[in-house]
């Protein structure tokens, strides 16, 4: 199913995202 | 780069997970300053602490002048915070006109005045609660977070 993969691909790239800001270290977002 | 008004709604909805006392519904509801306050307050206590808390004006009412006032005193500290605890100076065009937001509560600027409270959540010591929180939103909401994030880095690295 095209969308289902979709979904998971966008679901990725925000977890990644949000997942490697958490090991960001603090002070440093960017 | 990110519609700030869109972005604005986005930010709203971020905002009402940390459950503080004033409403936070609506672009209106944040014109006085109150509620973003009370958020930065949980964000970083230390900082944005009951001192600092009290200074804001309970309730301004009608006032727009008073939720300007509001406005004026917390993006200052929103700035001093990025500077001097972040090391991330507010590059300008990140800066919302305050008074837009107290007398019309322009959603534009009030976007990019939540754009900045963001990025505090996301760089505070506190981050992590902050992110996994985010985390939990709707796939939609979070991203445009994302995109608003993303805005912020880039620019700052400019």
């Amino acid at each position: 199913d095209p969308n289902m993969k979709a979904g998971a691909t966008s679901e990725g790239v925000l977890a990644n995202f949000f997942n490697s800001l958490l090991s960001k270290k603090t002070g440093s977002p960017g | 780069s990110v519609d700030k008004a869109e972005l604005c709604g986005s930010l709203l909805t971020w905002l009402q997970t940390f459950q503080v006392p004033p409403p936070c519904a609506s672009p209106e509801d944040l014109s006085s300053g109150l509620a973003v306050a009370h958020v930065l307050n949980q964000i970083d206590p230390s900082w944005f602490n009951e001192t600092w808390l009290q200074d804001i004006s309970e309730d301004p009412g009608p006032n727009w002048r008073l939720k300007v006032s509001n406005l004026q005193k917390i993006l200052q500290s929103l700035v001093e915070y990025s500077q001097d605890v972040l090391g991330h100076p507010v590059s300008e065009q990140h800066l919302p006109d305050v008074s837009l937001i107290g007398e019309f509560s322009d959603p534009t600027e009030l976007g990019k005045l939540l754009q900045l409270v963001l990025g505090c959540a996301i760089s505070c010591e506190k981050k992590q609660e902050h992110i996994q929180r985010i985390m939990t939103l709707e796939e939609s909401v979070q991203h445009i977070v994302m995109e608003a994030i993303q805005e912020l880095m880039t620019k700052d690295t400019q």
